[in-house]
C-alpha cells in the first residue's frame, strides 16, 4: 500500500512545489514508484515544469466525473515518476474546486483508485489551511511540514500543528507528522540562523536535511525544470534532495 | 467615499502582507486616513506586527455577528491608520471562515458601515484565487497584483488578470487595475532582470515603484514593525513606499 505524504505549509513561497517535485525525483531516482499530485489551485507544478493550464486533463476532470483517475495520471520522462496534474481549470472556478476537492471522501477515493501501482503518493498543496490542504491531510499518511527561515513563516507554524493534531484526532487517526523541513536556510546571516535556534530549540520533529537558499532554484524554475535535471554536473543542492530522500525513508520504515 | 484598493497575488510569499502594512503607513504619513483589513485566515497582517492570533477580535466576530464593524477597528500608534484584524479564528475553521466572507455582500456590508471615517480601505489577501481574494475583489474599486520577480511568479500573473477581467464583467463593473507592483527586485541578478523585461515588454500597467529584495524586511519582520517604523533615519526602503503612496495617489486621482 503506498504512504501518502502532504507537502504542507500556512505561509506562501516557502519552497512547497520546490520540495515537491525535487523530492519526487530524488525518490524516484532511488527506485521509488512515485505519484506526484497537484493539489494547488493555480497548478504549482505544472507552472515549476513550464506547461500552461491549457495544456492536460487531470484531477479536476476526474474530480467532475470527466475522466478516470488512471487516465489522468501521466508518465514524465523519469522512469517510476508520475504526474497526476490539477488539470484544465478556469481561474474563476476556483471556489467550486476547492469545495469538490474537500467533499467527504472525494480526494480519498481518487488516490484509492491508483495507490497499487505507486510506492509513494506526494501531495503538493496550496499556502494555509484552507479546503485543498485539509483534503490532502485527511488522505495522508505523513505531513511534511515546510517551514522557510524567517520570522514570519515562524510565527504561523503553531496554528498548522494544532491543525496536525486536530486532523489526527477527528477524521484521520494515522496521521503523523513526518518532519519539519527548513527552507531557504541562510546560516550565514543572523535572521535565518535566529529562526533555526528557535526551531531545534522550540519544536519536536525538525529533519536533519535543510534546502539552503540558492541561485540554482530561481535558475531551474526559469527553465522550468526540477535542479536535478538542470545540464552539467549534478549541483550540490540537487544532492540535499538524495539525503532528504534518505532521511525521509529512513523515517517512513520506522513509521 | 473610499477608496477601496485589493492587494493580492495568486503566488505566495511575495510581499503581499509586507507591502499591504508600508504602503498603508506611507499613505497615512502623507496624511490619508487608512484602515487596513486583514483578509488573511492565518492573520498575515497580525504576524508581521508580531500579535499572536489568541489577541484581537475582528473580522471573525463581526462575519459572526458577535461584533459591530465599529468594535472590531483598532486604532494604531500612527494616527489615522487603523486596523481590521482577522479576529479569533481557530485554524480548523479556515474552510467556514473562507466561506462566510466570501457569502454575497457580506465583506460589502461591513467595510460600507466603516468607509465613510476613512479615506482609503487596503485588503491584505491570502495567496491564490479562492474566496477571500475574491470576496475582496467584488468589494474594491481598485486591483493592486504583488508580482515577485521570479520566473514561477510571473507564470501565474495571466490567470489572476483574467480573474480581474472575469470579476469587472460580472459582479463589479468599477473594479480596475491599480497597478503590476515588482517585488523582490535584484537588478544585479539575471533572472529577476528578465522577469522585469517579460513585465516591462508584455503586460500593461506595471507601475514605475519597485520594491527591491533588501534584509531590512526580514530585519523590520523579526521585530514585528513596518519598516518605517525601526529605529534610525529612514531606509532607502522605507522611502521607495513613500514614493509608492506619491504613485498610487496620482493614479486613484485621475481614476
Ligand atoms: N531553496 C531555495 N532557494 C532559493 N529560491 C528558492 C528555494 N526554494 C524555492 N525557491 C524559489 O522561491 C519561489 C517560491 O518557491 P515555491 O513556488 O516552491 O514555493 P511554494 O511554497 O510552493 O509557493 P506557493 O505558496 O505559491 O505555492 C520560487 O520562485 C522558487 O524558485
Ligand atoms: N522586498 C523584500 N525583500 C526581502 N524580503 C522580503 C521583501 N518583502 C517581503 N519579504 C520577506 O519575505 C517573506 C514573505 O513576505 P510576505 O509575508 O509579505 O509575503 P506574502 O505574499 O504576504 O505571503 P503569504 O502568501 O504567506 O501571505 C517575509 O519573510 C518578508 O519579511
Ligand atoms: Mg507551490
Ligand atoms: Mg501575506
Amino acid at each position: 500500500m503506498a504512504q501518502r505524504i502532504c507537502i504542507t505549509s500556512q505561509k506562501g513561497g516557502v519552497g512547497k512545489t520546490t520540495v515537491a517535485l525535487n523530492l519526487a525525483v530524488a525518490l524516484c531516482e532511488r527506485g521509488k514508484r512515485v505519484l506526484l499530485v497537484d493539489l494547488d489551485p493555480q497548478g504549482g507544478v505544472g507552472l515549476a515544469l513550464a506547461r500552461g493550464d491549457t495544456a492536460l486533463i487531470g484531477l479536476t476532470e476526474v474530480l467532475t466525473g470527466r475522466a478516470r483517475p488512471e487516465d489522468a495520471v501521466m508518465a514524465t520522462r523519469l522512469e517510476g515518476l508520475s504526474l497526476l496534474p490539477r488539470g484544465r481549470l478556469d481561474p474563476m472556478d476556483v471556489p467550486h474546486y476547492e469545495q469538490a476537492v474537500f467533499a467527504a471522501g472525494a480526494l480519498a477515493k481518487v488516490i484509492g483508485a491508483l495507490q497499487s501501482k505507486f510506492d509513494l503518493v506526494l501531495y503538493d498543496t496550496p499556502a494555509g489551511l484552507g479546503m485543498p490542504t485539509r483534503a490532502a491531510l485527511s488522505a495522508s499518511d505523513w505531513a511534511l511540514v515546510i517551514v522557510q527561515t524567517e520570522a514570519l513563516a515562524l510565527r504561523s507554524l503553531s496554528q498548522l500543528l494544532r491543525v496536525l493534531e486536530q486532523v489526527r484526532a477527528t477524521v484521520n487517526p494515522g496521521l503523523k507528522l513526518l518532519g519539519l523541513l527548513p527552507t531557504m536556510v541562510e546560516l550565514r546571516k543572523e535572521p535565518s540562523r535566529e529562526v533555526m535556534e528557535e526551531l531545534w530549540g522550540g519544536f519536536a520533529g525538525v529533519m536533519e536535511s535543510t534546502v539552503p537558499r540558492a541561485e540554482v532554484f530561481a535558475a531551474a524554475s526559469s527553465r522550468g525544470v526540477p535542479v536535478a535535471f538542470l545540464e552539467g554536473p549534478l549541483s550540490p543542492e540537487a544532492r540535499r534532495f538524495e539525503s532528504l530522500a534518505v532521511e525521509v525513508e529512513t523515517t517512513l520504515n520506522q513509521g
